[in-house]
């Protein structure tokens, strides 16, 4: 699964995320990624997100939703919420996977709960940084 | 001039002792180019939508990623392809699942946006909504790596052994 979150310099964020699945997937299986509030979410007030891991999960927890309703609603930062889903929620339920997520505020940030993530970010004001583990 | 952007990019099939140095340069690299991509239309004064369309767009077609060209096959060994895209400014939303013909998947989910009274199209009537709308379609060999349809034969004999289907620290690391 791969994705994107932004926010430009108008202050508006966006997220797109696009996968090919589970290898060996059958009976038509859709997980999270296509799943507006679960793998992918995108709302001016508090941030947007792309989600990869494992989608069951994802969608049982709205994740994406949930993090970005976190940020509106108790005035968490979207790296406080993407870990409160990560790191507790999603692993109490059994998920694996990880966030990567952009604040309406322009801060960046990723949460994942397995070994590793394949990630990199860039600002205006922010050198690019990739890391696969 | 305050823009960011953040990619992620996985790929389904190596465990950090399996990533050899140069599979872990070429995943480096395929980042990088994401990266480079949805940055221009921001650095330009674009939209964040631009953005992550083309970062996604540059991921698709990048094979060592679980995406566009490269996906994983399904058990009938078919390429199924799902994407999103979503617009903070309104929360316009547009998704596809289960497309086999559209080269990038991420296009066809912002047309379905764009341009449809919808936000989620599946499977036969996605691809026939990419026809009308003309986005560029490939044969579903496009789609095609021989690693990942090495998986599936890898997948299918493990199935055969009894052994587990699913690895998820392999999947999902």
């Amino acid at each position: 699964t791969v994705g994107a979150v932004a926010r430009d310099s108008h202050g508006h964020v966006a997220a797109a995320t696009s996968t090919g699945g589970l290898t060996g997937k059958r009976w038509g299986r859709i997980g999270d990624s296509p799943l507006i509030g679960a793998g992918t979410y995108a709302d001016d007030r508090a941030g947007a997100v792309s989600a990869t891991g494992s989608g069951e999960y994802f969608i049982r927890a709205g994740v994406s939703h949930e993090i970005c309703a976190r940020v509106r609603m108790l005035g968490e930062t979207i790296q406080q919420a993407a870990d409160l889903l990560l790191q507790e929620e999603l692993k109490a339920m059994g998920g694996d996977g990880g966030v990567i997520v952009v604040g309406a505020d322009g801060s960046m940030g990723w949460s994942f709960n397995t070994p590793g993530m394949f990630r990199g970010r860039v600002g205006a004001e922010a050198a690019a940084v990739i890391a696969v583990y | 001039s305050n823009w960011s952007l953040v990619v992620h990019g996985g790929s389904g099939v190596f465990t950090r002792a399996s990533l050899s140095p140069e599979q872990d340069a070429a995943f480096r690299a395929g980042l990088g180019e994401a990266l480079a991509a949805g940055s221009a239309p921001l650095a330009a004064g674009g939209s964040a939508l631009d953005a992550v369309e083309a970062a996604v767009r540059a991921l698709e077609d990048n094979p060592i990623f679980n995406s566009g060209r490269g996906a994983v096959f399904t058990a009938e060994g078919r390429t199924e392809l799902d994407a999103a895209i979503m617009d903070g400014r309104d929360r316009a939303a547009g998704s596809v699942a289960g497309v086999t013909r559209t080269r990038n998947p991420v296009t066809l989910a912002r047309a379905v946006m764009a341009h449809s009274p919808h936000v989620l199209l599946a499977r036969d009537g996605a691809d026939v909504f990419a026809l009308e709308q003309g986005l560029p379609q490939v044969d579903p060999g496009y789609f095609r790596t021989e690693e990942r349809w090495a998986a599936l034969q890898a997948m299918k004999a493990a199935h055969a052994r009894g052994e587990p289907l699913f690895d998820k620290n392999l999947k999902y690391g």
